[in-house]
């Protein structure tokens, strides 16, 4: 009989298949539109000379967030859900399968914009990066815990008009250290740059230290 | 036996409960901060003496949004879906059973911050109204088509920023008349009041006019 692979089979195999081929995997999560494409964008920009980048894109429909990529000269993938609300280790699987794995270094998976339950369904990772952005409100971490205490990373995007708001930086910080204290926070803006290197240089760090 | 009732009974139900008292309610969907409850408190505020208001508030945790609701006064009650990633039906009902509803004519429902699924759960509402914030992009609806093929009415929210961002509002308005002509656009700011009496103008034509 056809036994049913659960989403853990698939996600234990897609994290062989990376680890086989030395490929560093980030599954990056946010609520729509706060800046994830963005924030690939001008990361793949600083970083594509120093370390072979890829991504999966994932959306209910429409290729726009892989064509944005694609323009940047390095290998996609779009996953179209057709109206899911999150990726499964599956979908990833059939992923990886179209790109050439052998050529990555670090493989950003960016997942359906949704600040629940994509949280909850591991895809083979290494990691979880999430972004919030300023103009989201500062209670997002209370309000919407799961994915804030599962990330190791959180971007806060959109610093650039963090003045235009009331976003109270030290609310939402004590908010994350509540949930998750071990998390590394950066303040970033992907339209200015702001940010950047310090991300940047994590990156690198986390690429090239982890065995 | 007892029949496990589907989310459509509940929300026949609730219906019926409605319509018997007279109550119109409204399902306040959007992707997280959008601006659902800033736009109920200055809707409150404006009309809180020609209509008789209530909201039910859902979140995953927290009391936050019924607090900031509570302040104005109106009957309010919050559900807390411990990690739910949208409201249904029978949620609403329980919810429903704590409120003076022969004491209100419109109920506002604001559902979990998420663009997917809340639009594919029947509340047992008249209408589903819908914020996008132009922080978001204006890429949300060829890429989030569901919710913004059910709404009846769009509100664009943050028009405050719009000058700060890149967010393209024929493209936006273009890409909402491909997927669902019908709905009523209005576009606002609930931090400075723009659109507002639009909004409201709606709103009273709508409880005063059906049937
Ligand atoms: N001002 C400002 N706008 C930004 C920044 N980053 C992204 N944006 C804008 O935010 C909007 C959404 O950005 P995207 O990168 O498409 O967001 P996303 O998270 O990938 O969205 P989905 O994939 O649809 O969930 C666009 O209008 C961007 O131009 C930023 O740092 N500052
Ligand atoms: N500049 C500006 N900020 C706004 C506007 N409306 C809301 N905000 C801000 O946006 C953030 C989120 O607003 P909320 O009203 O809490 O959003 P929400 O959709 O109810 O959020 P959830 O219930 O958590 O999904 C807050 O920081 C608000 O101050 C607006 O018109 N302009
Ligand atoms: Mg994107
Ligand atoms: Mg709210
Ligand atoms: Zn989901
Ligand atoms: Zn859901």
């Amino acid at each position: 009989t056809r036994i049913l692979k659960t989403n853990e089979d698939w996600a234990g195999r897609n994290r062989e298949v990376l680890a086989g081929k030395g490929v560093k995997a980030l599954n990056l999560m946010s609520s729509p539109g706060s800046g994830k494409t963005t924030i690939l964008e001008r990361t793949v920009e600083s970083l594509r000379d120093e370390i072979r980048l890829g991504v999966i894109e994932g959306d209910l429909q429409t290729e726009l967030d892989a064509e944005r990529i694609r323009r940047l000269g390095i290998p996609v993938y779009q996953i179209e859900t057709g109206g899911g609300c999150h990726l499964d280790a599956e979908m990833v699987a059939r992923a990886m399968e179209q790109l050439p794995l052998e050529e990555i270094d670090l493989l950003f998976i960016e997942n359906v914009g949704n600040l629940v339950c994509p949280a909850e369904f591991d895809l083979g990772e290494d990691l979880k990066v999430m972004v919030a952005s300023v103009t989201e409100g500062h209670d997002k971490p209370a309000k919407y815990p799961l994915m804030f205490r599962e990330a190791s990373v959180i971007l806060v995007n959109k610093m650039d008009l963090v003045s235009a708001t009331d976003f109270d930086m030290e609310a939402f910080a004590r908010d994350v250290a509540k949930i998750n204290p071990k998390a590394e926070v950066f303040w970033v803006s992907a339209k200015t740059g702001a940010g950047f290197e310090e991300w940047c240089e994590w990156l690198k760090g986390y690429v090239k230290g982890k065995p």
